[in-house]
C-alpha cells in the first residue's frame, strides 16, 4: 500500500459518500445519472465477486463491501426511494453500447480466460466509461449542482491517484498490469474537460456550466 | 512480476 493508492481509495470513499448523502439530505436526485450509478453496482458487483474466497486484509474486505452497500443504496434511492426526482428524460445515455463491447473486450483480452478473471477484466472495462451517462446527462442539462460537481472531481481523483500509484508501484516492485493501467488513463482522460471547468469554474465559487 | 491475477487493489 502506498500512499497514491489510500490518497485514492479515499477519494474514492468519499465520493459515494458525498453522493449517498447529496441524495439522503436533499432528499433527490435531480442531476444524477440513474445509469452510471446501475453501472458502477455492475462493476462492484463483477469485481468483487472473490470478496468471501479471496482474503486480502482487514482493509481491503471491508472497504469492497463499503462499496458494494453504498452503490446498492444510491441505486435503490434513485429507482426507488426517490425516483419521483429521477430526470428520466435527460439521463438517456444507451449502456448497452457501454456494456456488450466490455464484456465482448473482457472475453477477448485478459491475464487469464477463467470466470473471476473474465469479470474481474470486464468490471475494469466497464469502470472506465461507466461515467459517461452521467457526463452526458451534465452536458445536456449545461449544468451540474456544486454538490454533484465535488462528488464528480472526487471520483475523477480516485482513478488518477491510482495512475500514480501503479507508477510508483512499477518502479518499486516492477509490478504493472496493462489492462488496468489502460483503463485507468482512458477513465481519468474522460474527466478532463470536467477537471477544466471544475478548477476554473467550482473553486472560484461560481456553478459548473457548461457552455452552452 | 507479481502474478497479475492475484488482484491485491479495489
Amino acid at each position: 500500500m502506498n500512499v497514491f493508492r489510500f490518497l485514492g481509495d479515499l477519494s474514492h470513499l468519499v465520493a459515494i459518500v458525498i453522493l449517498l448523502l447529496k441524495i439522503w439530505k436533499t432528499r433527490s436526485c435531480s442531476g444524477i445519472s440513474g445509469r452510471s450509478q446501475i453501472l458502477f453496482a455492475i462493476v462492484f458487483t463483477t469485481r468483487y465477486l472473490d470478496l468471501f474466497s479471496n482474503f486480502i486484509s482487514v482493509y481491503n474486505t471491508s472497504m469492497k463491501i463499503v462499496y458494494i452497500t453504498c452503490s446498492y443504496a444510491t441505486v435503490y434511492l434513485i429507482y426507488g426511494k426517490f425516483k419521483a426526482t429521477y430526470d428520466f428524460n435527460h439521463d438517456t445515455f444507451r449502456i448497452e453500447f457501454l456494456l456488450v463491447p466490455s464484456a465482448i473486450l473482457a472475453f477477448l483480452v485478459n491475464h487469464d480466460f477463467s470466470p473471476l478473471e473474465i469479470l474481474w477484466t470486464f468490471s475494469i472495462y466497464l469502470e472506465s466509461v461507466a461515467i459517461l451517462p452521467q457526463l452526458f446527462l451534465v452536458s445536456k442539462t449545461g449544468e451540474a449542482e456544486t454538490i454533484t460537481s465535488h462528488y464528480l472531481f472526487a471520483l475523477g481523483s480516485y482513478r488518477l491517484l491510482y495512475l500514480l500509484n501503479w507508477l510508483w508501484r512499477y518502479f518499486s516492485q516492477g509490478f504493472y498490469d496493462l489492462i488496468a493501467l489502460l483503463s485507468g488513463i482512458l477513465q481519468t482522460v474522460l474527466y478532463c474537460d470536467f477537471f477544466y471547468l471544475y478548477i476554473s469554474k467550482v473553486l472560484k465559487g461560481k456553478k459548473l456550466s457548461l457552455p452552452a | 512480476v507479481i502474478a497479475r491475477t492475484r488482484h491485491d487493489e479495489l
